[in-house]
C-alpha cells in the first residue's frame, strides 16, 4: 500500500486546495528554501495525528492555518488535510495472511479463530462473511475486496476569539483519534514510529538514551 | 515477552550490521547494556564507520552519526516495514559519496515500502523515481509541479 | 548603563536590517519585549523573508531560520568584530542560491576579520580564496593539504 | 589581526604533529565526512579554552587525545594545541587606538591616564615605557612594535590511572586560564562569543530565550 494523494486546503503555506499526487516507491521532494517542502510533511502528521502541535513547528493549532484565512477577518476559518490510502495490494495481503492455506477468508466460510489467526492486528479484520458482528464503522474499514482506497481528513476549525476544534474522518465518517490509530496501527503506522525523520532530526537517535532506543524494539517485537 | 524481544532483537541486530557495511563501510552492531536481563538496560549502537576503533557515539562526526542512525532505522525498516517512510533532509550532514550510497539504499528499500524524501542534494534528486518540485513566488501559495525523470513536466 | 546597551542595539539592530534584506530578500528588524525597560524583558527577531507576513520564529523553514540567525551574527559582528570567524557547515540548509549568497556576504566580511568555514558546498568552496584539505585514510591519521584556488595544490 | 597557523599534537583524529596553515580572509575547510575538519575547530576551542569537553564532542577531556597514544599502554600520554596569532597589523592598530592624536603611546612618554585611555581592554597593555610597572608576564604580551606573532599552546596529559592535567601556555610561559581569557578579550575573543559556530548550532540563535538573546548584546555594549 501506499499514500497516494495529500490534499491540502488552507494548510500553513497551501492557500486554496493543492493537491500532491504521490505514487509508490522512491520519490523526491525539492525547491527552494521556504517553498513549503516540510509543511507537506507536516500535513501528513497533522492529518494521521501522528504529533502534536510543536512536532509541526506550530505552538498551537490554530497557527496552521493558512495566515491569509486568518487575516480576512472571517468568523470562523477552517483548514483541512486528506491523505489518501492506496490499499489494492494490502488488502490481498491481508487476506492471505489470515489464511493459514492462502485462500482469502471470505471465501472460506472458517471464522477467524478457525483460521488460528492469533496476529492481533487482525482481530478487527471485517469481512464480508464477518460484518454482522462488527461495528458499522469497521465493517467500512478494509472490507475483503471492496475498497482499493482509503481517506483519511482532518478539519481543524478556529473562531474568530481564537478556540478551535478538530475532526477526524475515515471515508467520509467522523470518527476519534482513537479509532483511528486503531486502524493505522493494522496498517503499521504508529506515532513513536521511525518511518518519519524531521528536519533536523536524523541524529536523534544516537543522542537519545540508551533505554528509549531500546523501547524501539520493545514496542515492534 | 523476553523472548518476543530477544527474537526482534537478533533480528534488527543482524540487519543493522549488513546495512551498517554498507552505508559506512565499517562494523557495527547492537549491544544490549544488560544481555541477561534486557529490560534492566538500554541499547547501544557501536559503530566503527571505515573500521575506525570504537569510540563513543558523540565524537562521531556529523557524516558518520546520519548514517549510523539511518543504518538502525533501515534495520528496523526490514524487521517491521512501515508502509510509508518520510524523511526531511536527512542527507544534510552528507558528503557527496556518502549522499550517493544512501540513496542508492532508498532506492532498494522504496521495492518494500513508499519512500518520500525532502532533499536538496543532487545525487538524491538523480537517484529518485521522480521528484515533486514546490515553489512559493513572492506573496503568493505554495505551488506543486509533479516532474518526472523522463522530463516530462506535469502541473498541477 | 542602560545608555550603553541602547547604543549598542541601535547599531545591531540598523545592521541586522540591511544584512538580512540582502541575505534573506525580505524586512528584518530586532525588537525589544520592554522598549522602556529593556532588561526587564528579552530581544525578539522579526523576521519577514521575501516578504512573507510576520510569523514566529519556530515556523520558518530550515533555510529561513539559518539566514536569520546569520544576520544576527554578521551584526554583531560589524559592530564589535571578533578577529576570526569559526563555522562549521552553517550552510547545510541551504538551496545552492542561498548557499552563493551567504558566500558572497562571507567575502565581503572577510576584509575585516578572518573567516574559517567548513562546507561541503560548493558555492562555498568556490567563493573561498583558499581551500584547505582533510582526508582520512582507512587506518590512518588526518592529513591536511593546502590547496589554493589558483589550482596549485601544496602538501603539508 | 588573524590566525596564522593551528599546530595539533596527537589530538583527536590527529596523530603525529600535523600544520595547519592558515592566512587572512575567507578561507574554506572541506573533506569527506569523518575525516577530521570539525576537530580542527575543536582543537581552537581546546587551545584557547573556548569550551568545556562536552563543546568538542568528548565526554572528558582525556577523550581527546588520540586514540592510538592511549592505546599503546603508555605510562602517560599527552596531547597538545598551538594556536598562532598574527599581530602585526593589531599592535599598530591597539597603539592608535590608545593614543588621541595618533602617535603610538610608546614614543609620546605620557602615561595611560595622561592619554586619556579609558577603555579597559588597554589597562593592562605594557609598553616599553612602562615595563616596570606591570608584571613580567603582561610585559611580554602586546609589547608596542616589539611583538608581532603570539602563539597559545595547551598540553593535556593523561596518566595510565586515567587521571590529567592540563596546562595553559602564552608565548612558551605557563599561565592560568584566566590570564589566557584576560589576554583574549583585548583581542575581543569571548568564550561565549557567537564568532563560533559548531556543527548543527547555527539555528541555536533562533531557539534560544529571548532573554538570553538579549544578554548577548548588553555583554557587546
Ligand atoms: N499558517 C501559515 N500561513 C502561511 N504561511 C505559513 C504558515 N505557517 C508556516 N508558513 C510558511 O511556510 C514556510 C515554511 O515552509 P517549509 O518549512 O515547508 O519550507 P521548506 O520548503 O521546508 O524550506 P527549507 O528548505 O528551508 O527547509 C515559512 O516561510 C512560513 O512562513
Ligand atoms: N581521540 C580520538 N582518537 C582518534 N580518532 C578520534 C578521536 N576523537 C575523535 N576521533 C575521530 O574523528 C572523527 C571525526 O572527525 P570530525 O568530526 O572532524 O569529522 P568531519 O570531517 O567534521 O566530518 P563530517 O563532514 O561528517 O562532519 C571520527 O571518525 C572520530 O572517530
Ligand atoms: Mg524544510
Ligand atoms: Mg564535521
Amino acid at each position: 500500500m501506499y499514500i497516494k494523494r495529500v490534499e491540502l486546503t488552507h494548510f500553513k503555506s497551501f492557500g486554496g486546495t493543492t493537491q500532491v499526487p504521490l505514487m509508490g516507491g522512491f520519490t523526491v521532494i525539492s525547491g527552494p528554501n521556504g517553498s513549503g517542502k516540510s509543511n507537506i510533511l507536516d500535513a501528513l502528521l497533522f492529518c494521521l495525528g501522528l504529533a502534536g502541535s510543536k512536532g509541526m513547528r506550530a505552538e498551537r493549532l490554530p497557527d496552521l492555518v493558512n495566515q491569509n484565512q486568518t487575516s480576512r477577518g472571517r468568523a470562523t476559518v477552517e483548514a483541512s488535510v486528506s491523505v489518501t490510502f492506496d490499499l489494492s495490494d494490502e488488502l490481498e495481503q491481508l487476506a492471505l495472511d489470515s489464511s493459514p492455506n492462502g485462500v482469502p477468508p471470505h471465501e472460506s466460510g472458517f471464522t477467524d479463530e478457525q483460521r488460528g489467526l492469533t496476529d492481533e492486528r487482525l482481530e478487527n479484520q471485517s469481512s464480508a462473511t464477518h460484518r454482522n458482528e462488527i461495528t458499522p464503522s469497521h465493517s467500512k474499514q478494509f472490507d475483503g475486496g471492496l475498497m482499493k482506497e482509503w481517506i483519511v481528513t482532518r478539519k481543524l476549525r478556529v473562531t474568530q476569539q481564537g478556540s478551535y476544534t478538530s475532526t477526524y474522518f475515515m471515508n467520509g465518517e467522523s470518527c476519534t483519534l482513537t479509532d483511528l490509530h486503531q486502524q493505522l496501527e493494522r496498517l503499521r503506522i504508529y506515532p513513536e514510529g521511525y518511518n518519519v525523520v524531521l528536519q533536523g532530526d536524523v541524529t536523534g537517535i544516537i543522542s537519545m538514551h540508551p533505554r528509549e532506543r531500546r523501547q524501539i524494539i520493545d514496542e515492534l517485537a | 515477552r523476553q523472548k518476543a524481544f530477544r527474537e526482534a532483537f537478533d533480528v534488527v541486530n543482524q540487519n543493522f550490521q549488513s546495512i551498517f557495511a554498507e552505508l559506512s563501510d565499517g562494523d557495527g552492531y547492537l549491544q544490549l547494556e544488560d544481555s541477561q536481563d534486557p529490560f534492566n538496560g538500554g541499547l547501544n549502537l557501536v559503530a566503527h564507520p571505515k573500521g575506525k576503533p570504537v569510540r563513543r557515539l558523540a565524537s562521531m562526526s556529523g557524516g558518520e552519526k546520519s548514517l549510523t542512525a539511518l543504518s538502525f532505522i533501515f534495520a528496523l525498516q526490514r524487521y517491521r516495514p512501515s508502509p510509508f517512510y518520510a524523511f526531511d533532509e536527512v542527507d544534510m550532514f552528507l558528503d557527496g559519496a556518502n549522499v550517493e550510497r544512501l540513496a542508492k539504499m532508498i532506492r532498494q528499500q522504496s521495492q518494500q515500502a513508499q519512500f518520500i524524501v525532502v532533499s536538496l542534494r543532487r545525487p538524491m534528486i538523480e537517484s529518485a523515481e521522480r521528484t515533486i518540485g514546490v515553489t512559493q513566488a513572492r506573496g503568493a501559495y505554495t505551488q506543486v509541479i509533479g516532474i518526472k525523470l523522463t522530463g516530462h513536466t506535469a502541473s498541477l
